[in-house]
């Protein structure tokens, strides 16, 4: 399995449909400083499921959506679709690409959908329980997060172990 | 349960230790349980020895030891359980070149198993991909993607 | 006691927006009381518009954002109370070229009221210095100053 | 007033006598990871008066004495020498040159003194108050802490005001 090209719409700073095209192996994402980067991580830990807006940085669940700039009005919808390939099914889904989104209107509550069928967050959960994938493991490293690894306290630490249990 | 955790444990620390003395070119590093005797609750302390120092507690190591001990247990956790991607947003922002070089050699081993996206501001961290994409900010408050060719200044 | 730190706090404020205006090449910022009834114990909030972004909390903003607005905090500070010497511990690592352009050249301005001590990784950050100082661990665990030439790598 | 010059002994990783020249206008530090250039910089916080362990990055005082390498062992004394140009009468002294130094035994308390005459925590912290140096003020600014500036509660913030009234 691998990210094949994630869509965002709507979702912080792109208010125009983006696409971002992965590639196997490595692949760097860099530009200057306030130019959307770390908004695209956001956008992977969002439609993977992530509930604590902390982890998004913002106050309220609502800020994921583009709030406005010099010359555009606000949005009312942030969407953001992960496309994989699953032809070694990884995932426990019969399909050799899988598409996942999630759409948060402001002020309404997240849609979550599999392959365009809508489904519930947990059923997005259960789709990569045993992937290590998802907004708690480490597939995902937030901006100055790295030290962090050894800077927690030891019953944090636990939880890596029970992760990789 | 709780034979499965030890088994995770052993197995996690003794790759944590591989990673550490390749990231560091030598020294050692493992994992301790706090309280051994409660295995259901106990925490995970660290304990790492980089090559020739004695140190007192971690705490006293530098920002970029730091993160170097922090992407070794990363990479002892994809040893462990393996991802099939993993995403970084500026990991190495504290690194000096000569751990850059260190840990991007060690990525470049790993990308056979996962896919790895690297968000950096560091050269040597983009030369050692094999895609680049930039984002930028032509149109103020509004992010696009684009292609870059490595060749290009940062 | 409440008229100085109101005058001190009309300055501070002043003295943020130019730095901030400065950094970022336009855009506004300010100092806000969060209670200016209280005014003994009021806290003290931020609110900052980089050019052409509308953003709801400051939180949003970006690693980059976040250090060249706590760059020109501590300028500001230094426009209302100078201090004699001012050290650094890597405040450009999240930076990006572009920002550690603006950044060293008002740096280069403020070289004649106070003296700066840089600790860096960044070559561009080095190249703004008149004199370099290197520390090396040649025996392990054991630092040593050495005097650097600015045309060595790093 | 400006810095001139630090001699460290025995404090953290410089178990020899070291000295560090500054000069007027912009210097900087460089070196690999964990050479010792934060060290440097905890120098001089821990001569300025700094009584916070944490923000001398240890958990005890005597974190900050040699405590060995391969090829040393342990200190028991940790000395730090911070040498002033004060030929424009900066500080309340009538000295052209100030010289302020602290020293710490293993197991024994923090002694200091002025131009080599022994003195109290008190006459270091009297010495700087009116000029913005110390451990409190931004005249230091820790690694990884130029964030928190912004990202500190407003009552933190506060502080910053008070000390430019
Ligand atoms: N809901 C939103 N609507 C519009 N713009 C937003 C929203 N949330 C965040 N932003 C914008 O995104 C910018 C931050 O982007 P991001 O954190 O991705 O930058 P970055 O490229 O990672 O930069 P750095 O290199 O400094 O880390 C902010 O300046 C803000 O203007
Ligand atoms: N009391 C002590 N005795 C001996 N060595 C010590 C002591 N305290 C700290 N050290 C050593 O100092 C090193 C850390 O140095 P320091 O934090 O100054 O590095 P640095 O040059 O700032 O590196 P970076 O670029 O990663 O920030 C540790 O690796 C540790 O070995
Ligand atoms: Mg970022
Ligand atoms: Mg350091």
């Amino acid at each position: 399995m691998y990210l094949k090209r994630m869509e965002l719409l709507g979702f912080k700073s792109f208010p125009t449909k983006t696409k971002i095209m992965f590639e196997p192996g490595i692949s760097c994402i860099v530009g200057p400083n306030g130019s959307g980067k770390s908004n695209v991580a956001d956008a992977l830990r969002w439609v993977l499921g992530e509930q604590s807006t902390k982890m998004l940085r913002g106050g309220k669940l609502e800020d994921v959506i583009f709030s406005g700039s010099k010359n555009r009005r606000p949005l009312g919808m942030a969407e953001v679709r992960l496309i994989l390939d699953n032809s070694d099914h990884t995932l426990p889904i019969d399909f050799a690409e899988v598409e996942v989104t999630r759409r948060n209107f402001r002020g309404g509550v997240s849609e979550y959908a599999i392959n365009n069928r809508s489904c519930r967050l947990k059923d997005i959960l259960d789709l990569f329980v045993d992937t290590g994938i998802g907004a708690d493991g480490l597939s995902l490293i937030n901006q100055g997060r790295i030290n962090e690894l050894i800077t927690v306290r030891p019953e944090e630490r636990r939880a890596l172990v029970e992760e990789a249990a | 349960m709780s034979s499965r955790f030890r088994k995770a444990f052993a197995q996690l620390s003794e790759e944590f230790n591989n990673s550490f003395r390749r990231l560091f070119g030598g020294g050692e590093a493992s994992l301790v349980l706090c309280e051994p005797e409660r295995i259901l609750e106990t925490g995970v302390e660290i304990l790492v020895h980089p090559p020739g120092k004695k140190i007192a507690n971690y705490n006293l190591l530098s920002g970029g030891e730091k993160s170097m001990i922090g992407i070794a247990l990363l990479f002892a956790m994809l040893a462990v359980r393996p991802t099939p991607f993993c995403m970084m947003d500026e990991v190495d922002a504290a690194l000096d070149e000569a751990n850059i070089q260190r840990f991007t050699a060690y990525l470049q081993e790993q990308a056979g198993k996962s896919q790895f996206v690297m968000i950096t501001h560091r050269q040597s961290t983009m030369e050692a991909a094999s895609a680049l994409w930039g984002v930028t900010m032509e149109e103020e408050g509004v992010s696009k993607i684009v292609s870059v060719k490595l060749n290009q200044n940062d």
